[in-house]
């Protein structure tokens, strides 16, 4: 549920905070 | 005459032994991820450093896919304001991302990450520029008063002198209250980048 959770772990839901991705080139 | 170009601007690597000193990468960590590096820098334009369209590119896979968060990322990386990370940047930046860098340093580096406007606080209307970023990238719906609850319920945790902006000291203490805030901040693989770029041996001045 979105209203549960603060902004700040919504936001950090984003594909593009995470840099994991960054080592599969 | 004119169709000869595109002679690549070779960038030399710089010192691995004292980007090691200076991080908690050792050596052959720095030397695995200049491959890394590599791979990233010569996506569009082989010119051994890294666009925000290569950055971009490297994380979503798709150039043309603009993300408020990457670019973010990108403007913090880029410490020198070139406009393109190089090596250095790229170490140093990954650094904070390192499992064992202090949470100090994450926590300063998430502050920057989302104090969007550069004021030193972060503000409400950055908090919903975020959330709308990430439900359009999600493609979720949430009502205008959804979204408001969210905002109003995470300051009256995050901002407690109420004064409608989060500063350092607030964030800190709401970033302790929320660890998981930081999970975003540590990257397990920078752990054994090695194992990662095995082929960084055939480059090494690391000798057995």
């Amino acid at each position: 549920q979105p209203t549960s959770m603060n902004a700040f772990e919504l936001i950090s839901m984003s594909k593009g905070l995470n840099l994991e991705n960054l080592f599969d080139t | 005459m004119g169709c000869f170009h595109s002679k690549v601007r070779e960038i030399p690597m710089e010192d691995p032994f004292a980007l090691a000193s200076e991080t908690a990468f050792s050596v052959s960590d720095v030397e695995a991820l200049y491959e890394l590096f590599k791979n990233i820098s010569r996506s569009v334009t082989d010119d051994g450093l890294i666009s925000k369209e290569e950055f971009q590119l490297a994380i979503f896979n798709n150039k043309k896919k603009e993300n408020l968060f990457t670019s973010r990322i990108f403007d913090l990386f880029d410490v020198k304001k070139k406009g393109v990370i190089d090596f250095g940047d790229f170490v140093r930046a990954l650094n904070v991302f390192h499992p064992s860098a202090p949470m100090e340093v994450k926590i300063e580096f998430s502050f920057k990450l989302y104090d969007l406007d550069n004021t030193g606080f972060i503000e409400r209307h950055e908090v919903k520029q975020m959330i709308n970023a990430l439900l359009c990238e999600a493609e979720i719906k949430l009502s205008e008063e959804t979204i408001e609850t969210i905002i109003n319920k995470t300051f009256m945790d995050a901002d407690p002198n109420q004064d409608g902006k989060i500063d350092k000291y607030e964030w800190k203490n709401f970033v302790y209250e929320n660890p998981s805030l930081l999970k975003v901040m540590t990257l397990p693989y920078l752990r054994d980048v090695t194992t990662a770029f095995p082929s960084f041996v055939f480059h090494s001045k690391v000798e057995d």
